[in-house]
């Protein structure tokens, strides 16, 4: 049959849940391992912090999209989950790959690279559903039959980085890992991910306020000191 | 199979990017 816009969509869903296994609700064995690898396991931080984060997307989904659709954001954040542990496994492998060692325990009791990643993932997940599409950006579907619609609302990046309260400078740090680490995310899920990097680039990470300011201070501080070098003779 | 274009050194993992190499 004809490629339509909604025909796309619906492939792209069912090629994220496909990839998705069922059980990845939790750590795979491997991921487990690299817990335990830690010299502090990061194991119960960081499933206080899914509850708490999914309890906050639930509700400010269904605040954005409708007060039905809290069920829907509860379905969202499940995949999103998913996709966070697939992508952080994948993102270990590589590193113990370059780096030689196994104990992440730094990375992995570093909540900000957390939440950055799971931001992530559940961006892929609603740009999938055509939830978080740039109005430039092809599609934009999503509300079907469910009586949710969540065209008519703004759940648009950046809406995830004030849901789960994260500097888009530290976004930004975790897209290109993300896509390196998911070789399966389609052409458009890539597209948007750049998108939205553009957007921290140009405009968001300068906006009042911005971690960025301090750390181009302490940058220009630093190189300040540094042995200016002769020029030649 | 994309267009992306990645910007990051072999030598720059997410460690590095988030300060904990």
């Amino acid at each position: 049959p004809p490629q339509t816009p909604i025909r796309a969509a619906m492939n792209s869903i069912q090629q994220l849940r496909g990839d998705l296994p069922s059980s990845g609700d939790q750590p795979s064995t491997n991921l487990a391992t690299y817990f335990k690898n830690c010299t502090v396991d990061p194991t119960q931080d960081m499933l206080k912090r899914l509850e708490t984060l999914g309890q906050v997307f639930s509700q400010r989904f269904g605040q954005a999209v409708g007060p039905r659709c809290v069920v829907l954001g509860r379905q969202r954040f499940t995949l999103g989950v998913r996709l966070y542990y697939k992508v952080m496994e994948a993102m270990l492998k590589s590193e113990e790959k370059r780096l030689s060692v196994q104990n992440f325990s730094k990375l992995l009791n570093d909540s900000t690279f957390h939440t950055s990643l799971l931001a992530c993932a559940l961006e892929v997940v609603m740009a999938t559903y055509g939830e978080s599409s740039f109005k430039t950006g092809g599609y934009n579907c999503g509300g079907g039959s469910s009586g949710c619609d969540p065209a008519e609302t703004n759940v648009c990046f950046p809406w995830i980085l004030d849901v789960v309260n994260l500097a888009a400078f530290d976004f930004y740090k975790v897209i290109e890992s993300f896509i390196k680490a998911d070789p399966t995310l389609s052409k458009d899920i890539v597209k948007h991910l750049e998108t939205c990097e553009n957007l921290i680039m140009e405009r968001i990470a300068w906006r009042t306020g911005s971690v960025l300011f301090e750390l181009l201070k302490q940058e220009h501080e630093g190189g300040a000191a540094e042995q200016i070098e002769t020029p030649a003779s | 199979s994309h267009d992306y274009h990645f910007g990051l050194e072999d030598h720059e993992g997410i460690s590095e990017l988030f300060d904990c190499d």
